[in-house]
């Protein structure tokens, strides 16, 4: 089977993907989970910052100030004052790096700026000059770094114990241990894994990991783990550290088992299917499967909230000509649910009970981003929203096959997600059973050993986890 | 203090230190308010 391999970053920029393309990169406030996705403000073009002055060829370190010319998530094009309209020393940087600084912040740690050797000559008034270029300018707050560092402070630790989808059975939880957490994403290790190796990567918001006990409140399907004695060091996470789901009422008309409703296959997040309850557990869980490929024993059943956005009433895709899969081995094409219902005997879900909220999330066709690759959950690709339909977005991997495609929701509340394996589908196991996460562009994701950002592109991080370019860019430029 | 956007921004007296010596300017930042 072909999966998607890491791919050298060698080559790859971000900054000249974009540029070269003309690309817009989705904002970084579209990403609410992300760092500094909740107080980016209104950082924009035209904003100064201090940065160092690689343009000098004094022995010391100095800087100069600079404007953003454009944005691209986390990365800036930067140009330093005085070039005007000369790109010729334009440069990509990430806006969060720790060279990245709000003006003002060189003199109050002693550090003179000094005009690039390029346009040294050009004014004989440096101080006339930028009082008239930085009057009524913007530029970031005083605190950013400070910020920037909050955003990226993360409650989940090595050793808690969690409960998570089994991956190799949906229908059912196990304990896992956070092994490391990195940009808010939790690698956890399956209790019973003695060579640490069965792991699963997920975001820490993700609906797919619960609080140790959480399984058994609610009446979902459970594997009891062999070791009997917690390790040495590992703990309970404590409940509240877990994303919460929204209360519903479920004394009044309910889902029941038997319905029928669309859902977005956890196995191929590339489409939507015909789907029926197949259980109602407590909170507002559901258990679902999808017709015509659910084995005897329901062990890919998957659980659900009743207000996920992965689920919809009856007659979604046709509304908004979304491609419907049918049942498989269903021969009466095109598939048509009043036929379907009257033949299987069975009932709609009622509409009134999907989520039909709708954020304001900011996404628009087209735009670039950084998206967890399901195929290989470690790997984080180049990716570009190529629909949208209300919260719903369809993420293409650039360069890969459009069957790679994902829906995924556009706000922290995705639905769970298990790797395909092209040409196997569904017969395969899931290397990695996961949440569907976005970034935006340039994301350097740290883990809590605190490694610093570093500008523009990266190789990697931790050694675990790495951006994949498309595969045509790989070639250096 | 002015409303840009959808944070506010205030205006503030901003040092700059270049070889020449040191001067001030009034610029724009983000506030915690919104």
């Amino acid at each position: 089977a072909k999966t998607k391999a890491a791919v050298s970053m060698e080559g790859f920029s971000w900054g000249n993907y974009i540029n070269s393309n003309s690309f817009i990169a989705a904002p970084v406030t579209c990403f609410k989970h992300a760092p500094m996705g909740t107080c980016w403000g209104d950082i924009s073009e035209n904003v100064r910052v201090e940065v160092p002055n690689t343009d000098c060829s004094l022995p010391t370190k100095v800087f100069w100030i600079a404007g953003i010319v454009k944005l691209a998530g986390y990365n800036a094009l930067l140009r330093y004052e005085g070039f005007e309209n000369d790109s010729g020393l334009d440069f990509w940087c990430n806006i969060c790096g720790s060279d990245i600084h709000p003006v003002g912040w060189c003199a109050a740690s002693g550090k003179p700026l000094v005009p690039p050797r390029t346009i040294q000559h050009k004014y004989t008034n440096w101080k006339a000059f930028l009082v008239k270029r930085l009057t009524g300018a913007k530029t970031l707050p005083p605190d950013f770094s400070q910020k920037v560092s909050e955003s990226m402070q993360y409650p989940f630790r090595p050793c808690m114990r969690v409960e998570v989808v089994d991956k190799r059975h949906l229908c059912r939880t196990r304990v896992a241990v956070v092994e490391s957490v990195i940009g808010g994403r939790l690698r956890l290790v399956y209790e019973e894994s003695e060579d640490r190796t069965d792991d699963f990567w997920c975001h820490m918001h993700s609906p797919l990991i619960h609080h140790v006990g959480w399984s058994r409140s609610i009446g979902h399907r459970f594997k009891r783990s062999d070791i009997t004695k917690k390790q040495d060091g590992h703990f309970d996470t404590p409940p509240h550290l877990f994303a919460k789901v929204k209360e519903v009422d479920q004394s009044g008309e309910w889902f029941k088992e038997g319905m029928k409703l669309e859902a977005i296959d956890p196995l191929n997040l590339s489409t939507i299917c015909v789907a029926t309850i197949r259980k109602v557990l407590a909170d507002g869980f559901l258990m679902i499967g999808i017709d015509g490929s659910e084995a005897a024993d329901g062990s890919d059943w998957f659980c659900y909230h009743a207000t996920s956005p992965s689920i919809f009433p009856v007659g979604f895709c046709e509304i908004n000509m979304i491609e419907l899969t049918p049942p498989r081995g269903y021969t009466k094409l095109p598939f048509k649910w009043f036929d379907y219902l009257r033949e299987t005997g069975s009932i709609a879900a009622p509409v009134k009970l999907f989520n039909k909220d709708v954020p304001n999330h900011g996404f628009r066709v087209g735009m670039k981003l950084e998206a967890v690759d399901l195929m290989e959950p470690r790997l984080i690709c180049v990716a570009t929203v190529t629909r949208i339909i209300h919260r719903l977005l369809r993420i293409h991997f650039d360069g890969w096959e459009e069957e790679y495609d994902q829906w995924v929701d556009s706000s922290r509340e995705s639905q769970s997600g298990s790797s395909k394996q092209k040409k196997k589908a569904k017969s395969q196991q899931y290397k990695g059973h996961k949440k569907k996460r976005k970034m935006p562009v340039g994301k350097k994701p740290v883990s809590l050993s605190s490694l610093p950002m570093t500008g523009g592109v990266r190789r990697g991080f931790s050694g675990d986890e790495e951006l994949t370019p498309p595969p045509a860019q790989t070639a250096p430029e | 203090s002015s409303e840009i956007g959808s944070r506010k921004w205030e205006q503030k007296q901003v040092h700059i230190q270049t070889l020449e010596g040191e001067f001030s300017v009034a610029m724009w930042s983000p506030s915690d308010q919104k």
